[in-house]
């Protein structure tokens, strides 16, 4: 299972949280206004979190974040 | 499998509930407007509850919580 | 396996009843009204009642129960 | 595997029946009008028997039992 | 996989044959008119008879059994 | 995976055959006009045989026998 | 995995081919016009003849064969 | 996986091919006009070869072999 | 996962490619006009070239290959 | 699983990130103008970052990132 | 899973990527105007790389390759 972002402004943020017992952030990726990123779950990954003005393309359709 | 959640207001509140014989908070995020998450069941969660404004997306459609 | 409940009034109870050769009642969650929350069938959870007025999507569709 | 229940009036009752070589009744569960059940098949559950009015929502569509 | 019957009168009667060599009735459950029954095939029973006026609702779609 | 067969007439005939290096009938169920017989495959059962006149919902849609 | 043969005249023939290194017939069933057979692939069978006059319900549609 | 073969003039051939290093016949099955054949893919037969004018049904449609 | 091939020219060739380290082609099949061919991925085949004027039903719909 | 990427300008790059419990760039692809290739998530590769004019092709539609 | 390759020019080239913390070309194949190809994935190919003028046909509709 995978997602794709495209970021639509400069420095959105992607955010992989660990699976475990613990829920603490482990790698940050920072994405410029135009790049794709497709990104799976995987043993080290269960959450992900998006800020900054994106969008993602998943199995339920297509969701927009927003600048905070 | 997996939900998203996107904050449609500040201070949106993802709490992941403890799979097995006990049923307690393990993990609380906090989500300001316009941020989205994507959440997985895990060993570790087998139940999610969401306070405050979001939309949810999922297997069966989408359902937007409201503040409370 | 999961069901998506979202509570249309204050103190929508969801209930887990143990899976075994016992029927009981394991966990008692409470829901305010806009509180969502989704919930797996689980080693632990085999069924699942809810009291009070709510929506319930899962893979038939939608159902809502009513205050009692 | 489950199927949701929703009682449309008072005292309705859901059975369980034991899966194996003797079919007995295991459980009897009580549902007052406007609560909903949902319940998985299991390793001690192989027969669900539903009286009373309720509608049960299935993957086969919809049906309703009526009141004896 | 299961099938789901629903009585139109009263005294429906619902057979479980045996899975195995021999094929022999090891149960017999009787409806009474509005009473729904879900079933499974088990490890024990690998086929089913329907006696009496009633719905089945199936992965194929619906059968009427008729009065003898 | 099972067949569902209604008969139309009495004395409609459901012979299994027997899954091996032979092929035997090994068990004959008679129905009556309007009983209603749920069959699946098994270790036994490889191959199914129907006489009289009757309607088998199966997989890929509706079929008849007719009376010989 | 079935298909189904309904016989549109007598005699119509169903011959199993064994699975293996050699292909022979190991089973032939005569069907009289108007009966109906439903018949898996096994350990045994891999290739199924059908001579005469017949309609095949299989995971493709329909197909008949016609007297030689 | 199973592939269906009608022959629609006298003398169709189908071939089967080994499965392995090598690519030889291992069996010839000749069918006549009107005859149906259904074959699996089996652990000796990983490719089939039709001659003659005959109708193939399988998973992506209907394919029509010709004389040579 | 098997593909279909018809020839629509003389001296169509099917060409099996090695599966493993090493890209060699392990057999080459000649297919007249009209010849159709089936064709599954094996063991040792993981790659297929087709030359001469053919139709190709595969997966994802139909294919033409033209004489170069 | 896997995604298309066709470049729609020269020096699209494709960097493939590791699975594992840190994240770093272990391969870069270049690709020019009109250059399509195949990616698979593999045992060493769990994200995709794709910078450039180019079209994605996915499980969830079609994605094109844009020059930064 | 396997995609295929339709070259519309001469000297169209496909290559094979290794599978591994390696990614170097491990097979290069020509194709001429008109010839297809149908390629898998395997233990050793995780990657394909495609220049020149083609079709390619895959799970999620049809990409087009361009001459560089
Ligand atoms: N460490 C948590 C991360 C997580 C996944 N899904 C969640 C939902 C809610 C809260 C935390 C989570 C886990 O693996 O389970
Ligand atoms: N600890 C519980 C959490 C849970 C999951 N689904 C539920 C439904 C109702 C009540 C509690 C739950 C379990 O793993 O089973
Ligand atoms: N303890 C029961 C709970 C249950 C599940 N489905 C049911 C249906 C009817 C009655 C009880 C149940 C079981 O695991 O089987
Ligand atoms: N004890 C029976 C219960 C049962 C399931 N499906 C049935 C159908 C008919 C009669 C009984 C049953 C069994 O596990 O098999
Ligand atoms: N004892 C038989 C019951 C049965 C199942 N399907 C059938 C079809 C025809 C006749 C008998 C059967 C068996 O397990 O195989
Ligand atoms: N004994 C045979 C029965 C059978 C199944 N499918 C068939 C098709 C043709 C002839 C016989 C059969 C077998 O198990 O294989
Ligand atoms: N004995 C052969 C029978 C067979 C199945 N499919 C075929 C296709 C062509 C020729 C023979 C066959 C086998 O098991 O493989
Ligand atoms: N012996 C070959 C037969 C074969 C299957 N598919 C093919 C495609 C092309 C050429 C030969 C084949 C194999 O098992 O792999
Ligand atoms: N020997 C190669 C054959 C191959 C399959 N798919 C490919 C794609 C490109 C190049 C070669 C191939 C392999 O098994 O992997
Ligand atoms: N090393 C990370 C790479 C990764 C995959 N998905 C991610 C989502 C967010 C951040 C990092 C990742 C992992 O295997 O889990
Ligand atoms: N050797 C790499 C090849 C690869 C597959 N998918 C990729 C995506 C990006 C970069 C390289 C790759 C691997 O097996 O993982």
């Amino acid at each position: 299972d995978y997602i794709i972002v495209k970021a639509l402004e400069n420095g959105v943020t992607i955010i992989g949280l660990t699976r475990g017992k613990d829920t603490k952030f482990h790698h940050t990726e920072k994405l410029d206004k135009g790049e794709v990123m497709v990104l799976q779950f995987t043993e080290h990954t269960s959450a992900i979190k998006i800020r900054g003005k994106a969008d993602m393309f998943h199995r339920y359709g297509v969701t927009s974040s927003d600048s905070t």
